[in-house]
């Protein structure tokens, strides 16, 4: 499944809402020191189903949600849609869409919610989709920063787990 | 299972040895199992040659080495079960120019496969990608995205 | 001893607060205690907060920010107690161009109280040395220290 | 104490013996990646005494001796000495000396010698030494490559050590 966009809104330090549309090959994101390019990397992960907020930088999933700055206040919903083509490889279950969009929200008190093409589905749901496409769940797929060297470094069966996900 | 293991292991070996010439532009790499009678729970250890160097410990490589080399793990193993997309976060932060440019005529290649995107500081690798988004602060603290001249690649990223 | 430690806490934090500020052109930073009941064994926090942003926990902050935050501890401790001489390897790979060049301004000036060896890949930094040494590796696998030209900067490694 | 030199010879990729001098100021190391710069960085911690190879990304000491190349063989003896000015911040016993040398030695049957101005003395002398004039020995003197981050992400009790080495 490819990637169409990815839309971020309230989600880190995208208090407004941000569009970018990947195609083909490769696209770049660039910025300076603490502008948001690690924050869309998170936004993709969050959007698949993490789970941790360790993994995604934070102390408690709460931390996601745009904190505010000194021109702004801080806001209540956190929520990031990545849109895929069917390219033909879905569970059967979405095979007559064109598009498929992932939705992701969390509010400040706590509750979640998932969406598919707009229809309220569980977690699962999302995780169970993002499986059977293969889409973002090895290891490999997205190299955060920073964690290019570990490996090299890492012990050999923590390096084990990465053929693992090959198999 | 052992004999999937077992294939995954073979498979993606024999194209780490093929890529990190690639990208080293010459020496040897390969896997090796620490545990070969015990393929349920053995390690995985990496070897690692720079071209005209000894071979020696992987943990004396410097800095930049130790990088490109996992780099070619990382592309092998894309190679052998490609995922739809890759994320690849200032990985070439540690490269020279030399090898930014390998990494990135590597990457030319292999996004025809799939998607990449592609977090940089690095000019040269912006050159390289397709397409440039760039997220600016001009609220200090509210991320926006913007278009970026860079020569031929303008991106007016307002959806 | 726990007033000797309560000090040297005291001195350095004054003096975090002060260089934080200089290297992110404004924001704020301290060190707190984790225990302030118990000096002989508290740990020390980290709070970061770069200008215009909301104060949130360090680990949200990006790579070249915390890259940042931990220079201006290490130059806020080298300006309590120098030493005689301070060797920093790449430190300046995370930082885009303009927290390099803010970076080479504060080092410009601690470089007065003591030696400083810098080693970097970045044409900024190179700019800004009292004198550069060239490592090559003409024969791989051999180090040999060759001259470098960087227009004004020209130095005969060779003793 | 200034550093006035450096002199490496079989030290890692050292084969051949290099003379840096460093002056005042900022003197900048420059090379492509895997040249040999934080090679020099490792010449002058274990000329100062650093005991554990891990710390020289070593496995076992002997690694720090040259190990050969395609165009050379392997060498028998690492040497670095490290030329230091008297600014008068010294131990009394060498207040005398306008230059202090320290060297030290490896062979590869395991043999180590140290020297202060060409005399042996033990390693306990130079870390001594060393001790005395705060060279070299806090953590905060040198940065290694990859390291800077570990100050924000360490626990709280270990970056303590690092005040504490001010006190
Ligand atoms: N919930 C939140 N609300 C507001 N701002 C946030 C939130 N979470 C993180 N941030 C801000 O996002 C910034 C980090 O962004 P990010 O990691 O994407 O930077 P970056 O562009 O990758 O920078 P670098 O080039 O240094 O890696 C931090 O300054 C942090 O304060
Ligand atoms: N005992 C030894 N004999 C020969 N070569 C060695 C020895 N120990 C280390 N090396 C070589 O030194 C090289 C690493 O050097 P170093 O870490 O100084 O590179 P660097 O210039 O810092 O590069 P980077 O910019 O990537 O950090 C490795 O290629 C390694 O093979
Ligand atoms: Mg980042
Ligand atoms: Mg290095």
């Amino acid at each position: 499944m490819r990637i169409q966009r990815l839309e971020i809104h309230g989600f880190k330090s995208f208090a407004d809402k941000v569009v970018l549309n990947f195609g083909e090959g490769i696209s770049g994101i660039v910025g300076p020191n603490g502008c948001g390019k690690s924050n869309v990397v998170d936004a993709l992960r969050w959007c698949m189903g993490e789970m941790s907020a360790k993994q995604l930088r934070g102390r408690a999933m709460n931390d996601i949600i745009f904190a505010g700055c000194d021109s702004r206040g801080p806001l209540g919903l956190a929520e990031v849609t990545i849109t895929f083509n069917n390219d033909g490889n879905v569970p059967p279950q979405y095979a007559a869409y064109t598009e498929i969009a992932v939705t992701r929200r969390l509010h400040r008190d706590g509750t979640s919610e998932y969406l598919i093409n707009k229809t309220p589905v569980r977690l699962r749901d999302i995780t169970d989709l993002f499986l059977g496409t293969g889409v973002g769940t090895r290891a490999y797929s997205i190299i955060e920063q920073g964690r290019i060297g570990f490996i090299v470094s890492a012990r050999p069966e923590d390096r084990r787990t990465i053929i693992e996900e090959v198999a | 299972s052992r004999d999937r293991f077992a294939e995954a292991f073979r498979a993606v070996n024999e194209m780490f040895q093929k890529v990190f010439p690639r990208l080293f532009r010459g020496g040897e790499a390969r896997l090796e199992l620490t545990d070969e009678e015990n393929l349920l729970e053995s390690g995985v250890e990496i070897v690692s040659q720079p071209p005209g160097k000894k071979l020696q410990s992987v943990s004396l490589l410097s800095g930049g080495e130790k990088a490109l080399t996992a780099t070619a793990l990382v592309f092998a193993i894309f190679l052998i079960k490609p995922s739809p997309f890759c994320v690849l976060d200032e990985v070439d932060a540690p490269l020279d120019d030399a090898n930014v440019n390998r990494f990135n005529e590597m990457l030319r290649d292999i996004s025809k496969i799939s998607q990449f995107i592609v977090i940089t500081h690095n000019k040269l690798t912006m050159a390289e990608s397709d397409r440039l988004y760039g997220i600016t602060m001009e609220e200090p603290g509210l991320s926006k995205v913007v278009s970026v001249n860079l020569g031929s690649k303008v991106v007016v990223a307002a959806a």
